[in-house]
């Protein structure tokens, strides 16, 4: 599995549409105070899925929707989307470089069980997919819903939007699914919950601070 | 279940140790399961360090700096026993002094193989350790954008 | 007393507005009471600011660094208000970036006419801006001691 | 008032007689991580009088005395001494250079009440006087009041000292004496209870989150 990029739009600071590759290695944010760095972070536990706001130094989910600056009004809707490739191969993926992750990954794909069966196998990524910007959230009914599915795309697009009425959408390489979906995925790769994986700035402390109770979660997610 | 926590626990046990050896340059550290417990599958973890030249000690009476160091090699200890595809790390090198960013930036350089890792920094010296720099600015008062940067 | 808290709240507001303008280059900030409580003698305070260029907001969704700036625009206010004889400030320039701690160091020597400072710092910028250096050492591991340094 | 120097004899990392002088102006403290600077910030708090151990990063108040390094075995007792100029001048003390800050100081010595008045001015503060390091307290006798005080000395030295009994002592000018008259006597000067004099490691933001009713303390103390 690797992170390709993501593309934030509307997302706290981030007003016009952002793209953030990820290389390989170590990448160094650098950058006044204020100027949006750690936002960088909250966007990527955002579109992964977390549902406490505190988590986002924000009162309320919808705090994270651009709220104006002194040249621009506030906007009416947050989108994020993170791009993987290899999602289910092992380690970064470099191995199986015939380009389908299904290769060699843990074999089956995600079998998520849902209300009503349909295969739907998730649509390639298509590059200028572009989800409609705005207000007007897509039509209930291509919620999408994985089940046994031979073939997982080279890449993989989970995005998250939410609006001013802080009803949250979640799409799948463009189409809508639902939150479970998306953490079912997720839990079947090597990204986990991702307890550990994102430390937020002055909390380095908080690893080691945790109560002894605390502390064995990140163990058992590690085990 | 407890076979396989037990496994884990003594991996990470072996990989904490090493990992606080390096960042300290000596000392020795390690992770305890709360006795009170009676059950393995549900003790607390108790850690303890001991800096070199200090006595081993509870992490509460530790320096800010020793404290995010030993942090440090608890998560490298976890990433080692199971790799994470990413990593962002916001600022953890605020607190340390320069030998010690040092050791913590050549420490990182063993996991950036198996992970994708972001550092949000304002230091110079671990800007130097990258391999890639991404500028953060407003140039627009309020808004945000991202920039690659070449480093002077 | 209620004329006596309000005098003092007054020029307290007035300090912190000309700080914060000082460390940010701009912008404003204001304290204000909390409405909830009738009495002056009662009410808290509430922290509002306007880093430059961006809007009016609660203290919470400042960045780090931002927040740190403003506590010390908050501090300094104070002292303006009552000089304290001395003030031990430990480690507060950790998330500033070099441009901000210019400004930090640049408003304490404002103080020190009045005030002992001691500044606690892995920082140079801020060793530059110091009258004196002590260094802490630990030759014997374990042990501190104080040394008188020169700056090189 | 002026801060002139601090003496720390077994407090935390500290094993021998250390010295501290206080300069005028900014004095920059620096070192590696772990060499006993933020312990310094804690010394000067302790002989001020602070009563929670947590607040010292501590479980119990014995903890502040040495416990012992690789090469030296724990001590029996903590002691901090905190000397002062021109303890009850206004601003730090540089305008009356006459040597006897009630010279222009606020008019009245302190004045403490106790259950029985005995005239005991305080004493010269001897360079000599060194209380005796170890074990052994200060026989209960020679306790002190402070009462009408024509004079205060040049020189006021304020001292405590702690036992791994957990027994707490406090010493004004080599005068035994209790922590309230340690409160008084500072209350009447610009020390005032320190609530914004000291900021700890990581605690910036406490300045800004304390919740409002907490932040009013500060004013009130200020106005
Ligand atoms: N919903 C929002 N709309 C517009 N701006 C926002 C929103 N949420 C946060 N911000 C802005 O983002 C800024 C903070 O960004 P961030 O915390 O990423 O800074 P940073 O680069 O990490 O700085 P530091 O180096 O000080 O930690 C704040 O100044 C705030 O005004
Ligand atoms: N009672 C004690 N006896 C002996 N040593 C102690 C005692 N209490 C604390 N220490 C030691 O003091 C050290 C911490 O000192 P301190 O917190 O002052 O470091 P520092 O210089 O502020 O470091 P940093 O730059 O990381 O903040 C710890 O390593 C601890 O072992
Ligand atoms: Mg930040
Ligand atoms: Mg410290």
């Amino acid at each position: 599995l690797r992170l390709d990029r993501m593309e934030i739009l509307g997302f706290k600071s981030f007003y016009g549409r952002t793209r953030f590759d990820f290389p390989d290695g170590i990448t160094a944010v650098v950058g006044p105070n204020g100027c949006g760095k750690s936002n960088i972070g909250d966007a990527i536990s955002w579109v992964l899925g977390e549902q406490k706001a505190s988590s986002l130094r924000s009162d309320r989910m919808e705090d994270v929707i651009f709220n104006g600056s002194e040249g621009r009004r506030p906007l009416g809707m947050a989108e994020v989307s993170l791009h993987f490739k290899n999602l289910l191969a092992d380690g970064n993926g470099h191995a199986n470089g015939n380009g389908h992750g299904a290769g060699n990954g843990h074999g089956a794909a995600p079998e998520v069980t849902v209300a009503a069966d349909r295969e739907v196998p998730i649509p390639e990524a298509a590059e200028s997919a572009r989800p409609a910007a705005g207000g007007a959230p897509e039509s209930q009914a291509a919620a999408l819903r994985i089940t046994e599915i031979e073939e997982i795309p080279e890449e993989v697009v989970v995005t998250r939007r939410i609006y001013r009425s802080g009803e949250s959408e979640y799409v799948l390489n463009g189409q809508r699914c639902r939150l479970k979906d998306i953490q079912d995925l997720l839990a079947r790769t090597d990204i986990g919950s991702r307890l550990y994986s994102t430390i937020e700035q002055g909390k380095i402390d908080q690893v080691l601070a945790a109560r002894p109770k605390d502390r064995r979660a990140m163990f058992e997610e590690a085990a | 279940a407890r076979e396989r926590f037990r496994g884990a626990f003594e991996a990470i046990q072996e990989h904490f140790q090493e990992s606080f050896r390096t960042l300290f340059g000596g000392g020795r550290a390690e992770l305890r399961l709360s006795e009170e417990d009676e059950d393995v599958l549900e003790a607390g973890i108790e850690v303890a360090a001991q800096p070199p030249g200090k006595r081993l000690q509870k992490i509460g009476l530790l320096s800010g700096g020793e404290k995010a160091l030993t942090a440090v090699a608890l998560l490298v200890s976890l990433f080692r026993y199971r790799p994470s595809p990413f990593c962002i790390l916001d600022e953890v090198d605020a607190p340390l002094d320069e030998a010690n960013v040092e050791r913590f930036t050549r420490l990182l350089q063993e996991l950036r193989s198996d992970t994708q890792l972001i550092l949000i920094t304002h230091n110079r010296k671990s800007m130097e350790a990258a391999d890639l720099l991404y500028g953060v600015t407003m140039e627009e008062p309020g808004v945000s954008k991202i920039l690659p940067l070449r480093f002077e």
